[in-house]
């Protein structure tokens, strides 16, 4: 079985270990909680 | 070569004028991360992370050299060492209860690298797979960092089965190479690859190649340039000196080191250290210099007996892992982020022989048009109809048996005893906290959603580009028309794959609100990356699942598809719609049954 999560375009920045092993065809072996990456979006107000 | 003598071999080939005076590069290594310490100390006050900081600071080539080791019965045997996505195997020994190798190697320790090397003795076959008898894991860094004087220390190694029971001791020693002496042996080797007149020093005919053999195609007045600004002292050719000074002085104004000639891989400009280390062990391939045998990934596939030599010729590149090696091998690399460390996957050579004749071949899937689905679906149905069976409860304990290394029963919520059936076990719930939840505070802070192998993609395209080959994907067909937006259309792609032996409850990755669930019938493929990487199968937009939108504040819209496969077609949610939920909060669960 699988799970597969789907992101808006630009809104997360995922860790790059994650990124660079997938880029190679290498899966990464993981456990639940660790972290997958950033938002990227700007928290409301952010801009004041 | 390597056996004994070749510290000395190092310091007479660096720098054998002023050996006699100046301490020994270990002592030397030593000195200078003990001062690294003490400047963290006075600076910053005194911790145990300020050592790990200084640590981590650190970048070099390690010299491990495996001496010798006393074993509780007499063998034939072999030494492996795993660092980071390479292995490397000793020869093996005479028969004996004392092996001596005398191997080494050089590894490279990188900043944020691999740091714990794991050395694994094996009995060896003529004929079959040698067997693992005893491992032990030893942290680099805090070895060179101890306050030990002695060349070599001995470590016992652990029993495969049962990590408390001691089954051997093994020697062996590891030492830095100082930057400066890399840097400077580097040059020597590059010099020596240039200098097609054996005169030790550089013509412009021979510095010119040596430019384009780093990738480089600047002009011929540019290389006359460098050339000029290498040649300090004005007698028309390069020395060694001048060659260091110029790579060390050039490198970082304008880099003339752009790509490594042997494996042709574009080095980091901004990591001069680096990319000398890299170019300086990439260099002792194959020259001898290196005693222990390389080109193996994993422990496993260095310890394979004589079969495994009929192949040894087909090196593995670090690109051959994955996707290529997943659907041509019995096994399936995978990299453990928690170790640092490549880490086979295997799977019976029965499935993989019928997976590969089913999935990836187009009489294959012809089969399954003509009536294969309705077996899969059937099959699932009576194993989930078996496993739910109270008979089923007895394959608990073989099931734990034989996944051993890979399930923790100590973070398990309940014992064995607790499961009435095998679903029940396959379900079951992990103790609070044995999953921390990454900056928890956080929202803006996604974390992993399964116990999984993951593959992560910033676009759909890179997806199929790299992993899906399923001619027919799309986040269209994958989500379904009644969820999927524009904004899913070019998103980041994450995919959680588990495994049988895996803890098979899934988790949010976001905090939010689950605003919607839509069930998508389908097939039931298995989605083993040997069917993912077909390019004959759509397993991911024709196998049953449900989607479902968690809506947030930090990351938008989140789609969660859950993808039931072979077996395991069932899933079970243990929220609904309009729940509000925490990153980290249990999603549900998949479970035997079509």
């Amino acid at each position: 079985s699988t799970v597969i999560c789907v992101f808006e375009k630009d809104a997360i920045k995922v860790d790059d270990d994650l990124l660079a092993n997938s880029g190679r065809s290498l899966e990464t072996l993981v456990s639940v909680g660790m972290t997958l990456g950033v938002s990227t979006k700007k928290p409301a107000g952010a801009e004041l | 070569m390597g056996h004994g003598s070749s510290k000395e071999d190092d310091y007479s080939s660096s720098s054998s004028s002023d050996a006699d005076t100046k301490p020994s590069r270990i002592s030397r290594l030593k000195q200078r991360l003990r001062l690294h310490r003490h400047r963290h100390h006075r600076t910053r006050g005194s911790s145990s992370q300020q050592k790990l900081n200084a640590a981590e600071d650190f970048a070099g080539i390690a010299l491990l050299t495996l001496i010798n080791a006393e074993m509780k019965f007499k063998d034939k045997w072999l030494a492996c060492v795993s660092f980071g996505e390479q292995t490397f195997r000793t020869n093996i020994s005479d028969q004996t209860d004392k092996p001596n190798w005398n191997c080494e190697r050089k590894l490279l320790l990188e900043r944020n690298g691999p740091r714990v090397a794991r050395i694994s003795v094996f009995e060896t076959n003529r004929l079959s797979k040698n067997n693992l008898i005893g491992y032990c894991d030893i942290n680099l860094l805090d070895y060179l960092a101890r306050d030990s004087d002695s060349d070599c220390e001995a470590f016992d190694l652990l029993d495969p089965v049962s990590s408390d029971v001691v089954v051997g001791r093994i020697c062996l020693s590891c030492n830095v190479e100082d930057p400066i002496e890399t840097e400077k042996n580097f040059a020597r080797r590059i010099l020596s690859i240039v200098d097609y007149n054996e005169d030790g020093m550089l013509s412009m005919s021979e510095f010119s190649d040596l430019i384009n053999a780093f990738g480089n195609n600047v002009a011929a007045s540019k290389k006359e340039e460098l050339f000029k600004a290498a040649d300090k002292n004005g007698d028309s050719v390069v020395s060694m000196d001048e060659l260091a000074a110029l790579l060390a002085l050039q490198q970082e104004k304008e880099p003339i080191m752009n790509c490594c000639p042997v494996c042709g891989e574009i080095v980091e400009v901004s990591d001069k250290l680096n990319t000398v280390i890299h170019l300086t062990l990439c260099f002792d391939e194959g020259t001898g210099n290196q005693v222990m045998t390389g080109g193996f990934l994993t422990e496993n596939q260095a310890s394979y007996g004589w079969m495994f030599k009929l192949s040894e010729w087909a090196h593995f590149s670090s690109y051959d892992v994955g996707l290529n090696s997943g659907s041509s091998a019995s096994h399936i690399l995978v990299f453990d982020r928690k170790t640092k460390r490549l880490v086979e996957e295997l799977i019976d050579a029965k499935i993989v022989l019928s997976m590969r004749a089913i999935y990836q071949s187009k009489i294959g899937l012809g089969l399954m048009d003509k009536g294969a689905k309705e077996i899969l679906q059937s099959i699932s149905e009576r194993q989930g109809r078996q496993m739910n069976s109270v008979e089923s409860a007895k394959d608990i304990l073989k099931f734990v048996e034989f996944f051993k290394d890979q399930i923790n029963m100590a973070e398990v919520k309940y014992p064995l005893d607790h499961f009435k059936t095998f679903n029940e076990f396959f379900v079951r719930e992990l103790k609070p906290g044995a999953r921390p939840i990454a900056s928890l505070e956080h929202d803006d802070v996604a974390v992993c959603a399964a116990d999984s192998r993951l593959m992560a993609f910033k676009s759909v395209q890179d997806s199929l580009r790299l992993w899906i080959k399923g001619r027919k994907f799309s986040i269209q067909g994958l989500l379904g028309k009644e969820t999927c937006s524009s904004a899913f259309i070019d998103g980041t792609l994450v995919i959680f794959r588990l495994a049988p032996q895996d803890y098979h409850r899934f988790h949010f990755p976001v905090s939010g609100t689950v605003e919607q669930f839509v069930n998508i019938p389908g097939s039931l493929y298995t989605v083993n990356p040997i069917a993912v990487n077909s390019k004959y199968c759509n397993v991911f937009t024709e196998n049953k699942r449900v989607v479902s939108i968690i809506s947030t504040a930090e990351f938008g819209k989140v789609a969660f598809v859950a993808i039931g496969a072979t077996m395991v077609g069932s899933i079970t949610f243990v929220k609904k719609e309009g729940d509000v939920v925490k990153k980290g909060d249990e999603f549900g669960y998949f479970s035997f049954g079509g």
